[in-house]
């Protein structure tokens, strides 16, 4: 079973046509192994993606490296999918 | 399977693919005079694609669409399947909008599009999205359901490489988890509303996805879309965005209602539920069924309004 400590989801607003075009380019590399929730759309409109915990670092040097900001949607994944999967435990209980 | 009947199901839970098909057996033993299943096809690991029919009589009657889940990840929407399918017997006969729509038209819902993704998520991989077919010449797993459908297929806003997570498949219609739905509307021939639920964003799409060209009744999906996002926010307040696809969301080709559109089924739409942006595809489960009730709001203006709009 495939799990994600320490794995991050950053929501990342790209503010102009060149944080698009960044964003754009992040998408097509494989190397960081994210897993985009949220696709690249458009300037102002949010993208979310997943991050492994061995990619973190990298990732977010590399955004700000290219002054593009972001914030921590889900700060670890898998206290949340751990909470899921003991919901769904007590709730076959019930 | 634990659970004795659909009164005492537990609908602000998560469930396995086993508990929800016997949901449905379940479902249809308690009232077999208004809900059948059809079984349209098999995915690819050969897992049944059932579907439920809503009918009280008539012969090939008009019809509502209704699908979740054709992406395995986003559990909210096969949650509110489930959801939706005990709401349509519990309101028929005492919700009058309801009781109308469904003795003149019948309802289909299925409530897993993409069951081998869904099982998969349960099993493997919680936040997977696509099908588990192997892909010929590659290590990666799986096609985009909703990049599949024969509407613009391997356009823009598609992805021909298989490990992409929107890899649209190698041609249209390839996938059975697709081609079976395609071919039981085709058969149908009088299906008048196709709504597809996804999640998250808090959006409602109309057609096109694959061009920026407006749909020849883009007016009239504007204007119902308005009335559906305003009804649902009528509950809560979420708040949802509505637009065409193109407009909204982004540039998408090989898309289930862009397919729909173009076979002559006017109300065609695309729902993304909650949320926005805290839980993405984890929205907890005491979220399912206020959930499930708003968008059921903005299913109902719809049905209503294809009901109330003969063409």
């Amino acid at each position: 079973k495939k799990t994600f400590e320490g794995h991050q989801v950053l929501r990342i607003i790209p503010k102009d046509d060149a944080q698009l075009s960044l964003m754009k380019n992040l998408e097509d590399m494989n190397e960081f192994e994210l897993d985009f929730w949220r696709g690249v759309t458009g300037v102002s409109m949010p993208v979310d993606v997943r991050v492994p915990i061995h990619n973190l670092e990298s990732v977010k040097m590399y955004l700000e490296a290219q002054n593009t900001e972001y914030s921590v949607m889900i700060k670890d994944l898998q206290v949340l999918l751990d909470r899921e999967q003991e919901e769904m435990k007590s709730a076959a209980r019930a | 399977s634990q659970h004795r009947n659909t009164d005492s199901f537990d609908y602000s839970s998560y469930h396995t693919l086993s508990e929800i098909y016997s949901f449905q057996d379940m479902l249809v033993a308690e009232n077999p005079n208004l809900v059948s299943k059809i079984v349209i096809g098999q995915s690819y690991e050969g897992r049944p694609l059932n579907v439920l029919k809503f009918s009280t009589g008539g012969t090939n009657r008009p019809a509502i669409w209704i699908d979740n889940g054709i992406h395995s990840r986003e559990w909210i929407t096969q949650a509110s399947g489930i959801w939706f399918a005990k709401k349509i017997v519990t309101d028929y006969g005492t919700d009058p909008t309801l009781t109308a729509i469904l003795d003149n038209m019948d309802i289909f819902l299925e409530m897993v599009i993409n069951p081998d993704g869904f099982y998969y998520t349960h099993t493997t991989n919680r936040l997977w999205r696509k099908t588990r077919k192997p892909n010929p010449g590659s290590s990666c797993i799986g096609v985009d359901l909703n990049r599949n459908w024969d509407a613009d297929f391997g356009g823009p806003g598609a992805s021909s490489y298989p490990c992409s997570i929107t890899y649209s498949g190698p041609s249209a219609h390839s996938e059975s988890e697709v081609k079976s739905i395609v071919d039981f509307v085709k058969s149908h021939g009088n299906i008048k509303a196709f709504l597809s639920v996804h999640s998250y964003s808090q959006l409602l799409l109309y057609p096109y996805g694959y061009t920026m060209t407006p749909a020849e009744d883009q007016a009239e999906l504007d204007s119902l879309a308005l009335k559906a996002v305003t009804d649902l926010a009528s509950l809560y307040g979420t708040t949802y965005t509505y637009g065409s696809f193109f407009d909204a969301l982004y540039q998408g080709s090989g898309t289930s209602i862009d397919w729909a559109y173009n076979q002559g089924i006017k109300y065609a739409y695309t729902l993304e539920q909650r949320d926005t942006g805290t839980y993405g595809f984890l929205l907890p489960a005491n979220q399912i069924i206020p959930t499930a009730t708003e968008t059921w709001l903005a299913l109902m203006a719809i049905m209503d309004h294809t009901y109330q709009n003969p063409y």
